[in-house]
């Protein structure tokens, strides 16, 4: 465990929260890409299937459930709350993530570590999550303004991803083999895809206005 | 020596 790591564990854990927070106090789920969060669910469940079989810390099994759980209940809470839902857009959020879902299996089933149900699943988990964020981020581009929390959220994702590829950079010059492309590449490109978010989250910090992103 | 791997990541 390096700072690099911890502090992305922290960021990712915060970006939960504050969502979780957000849906919970203020009742709304405006701005919110549902699918984003049925994307990330489904990120969770599929990585975290070895939490009841191998056990590496205290930490890693606490960390693993509370995403499973935070992840899973936004979805429920954006799905079946009675008042929550009736702010979910669905018509703005039309996203098809099946065309995400499904190229990311076949990704998987192509290039992975050992062709195992593990390691195939673990391969895919991380290529979705390296796209999860997209029907959030068009969902952003259609509201145009986002109201401050949504942007931390994302923010906090994206620098999440970040600190990770510090983690990694740490790991590749203080252990021996530690070589992986698969974790590598889509954790690159899942940041670079928060890149753009980035310049004008930055930006408005900057003017102090709201976000506005570009048509 | 055991492969470190990113396994043990979240």
């Amino acid at each position: 465990m390096n700072i690099f790591r911890l502090a992305g564990d922290l960021t990712h854990l915060a970006s939960v929260l504050v969502l979780l927070l957000k849906i919970h106090t203020i009742k709304s789920c405006a701005g919110i890409s549902l699918k984003t969060q049925e994307l990330y669910a489904i990120v969770f469940a599929t990585r975290y299937l070895d939490l009841f079989t191998t056990y590496i810390s205290l930490y890693n099994t606490l960390m693993k459930l509370i995403f499973l759980g935070s992840s899973f209940s936004i979805v429920w809470y954006i799905r079946k709350h009675k008042i929550v839902r009736r702010s979910y857009d669905k018509d703005q959020d039309t996203f098809r993530h099946y065309f995400i879902v499904l190229p990311c299996f076949v990704l998987a089933l192509i290039i992975h570590e050992k062709f195992t149900v593990r390691e195939v699943l673990w391969a895919f988990s991380l290529y979705l999550e390296a796209v999860a964020i997209l029907p959030q981020l068009v969902l952003l581009q259609r509201t145009r303004n986002i109201d401050n929390l949504t942007g931390q959220y994302v923010f906090l994702l994206g620098a999440y991803r970040a600190l990770y590829i510090l983690n990694w950079i740490y790991r590749y010059f203080t252990e021996p083999h530690f070589v992986h492309w698969i974790t590598w590449i889509s954790g690159l490109v899942q940041t670079l895809l928060y890149a753009d978010f980035f310049y004008y989250y930055f930006q408005s910090m900057k003017n102090n206005g709201k976000l506005q992103l570009p048509a | 020596v055991k492969e470190a791997s990113t396994k043990d990541e979240l």
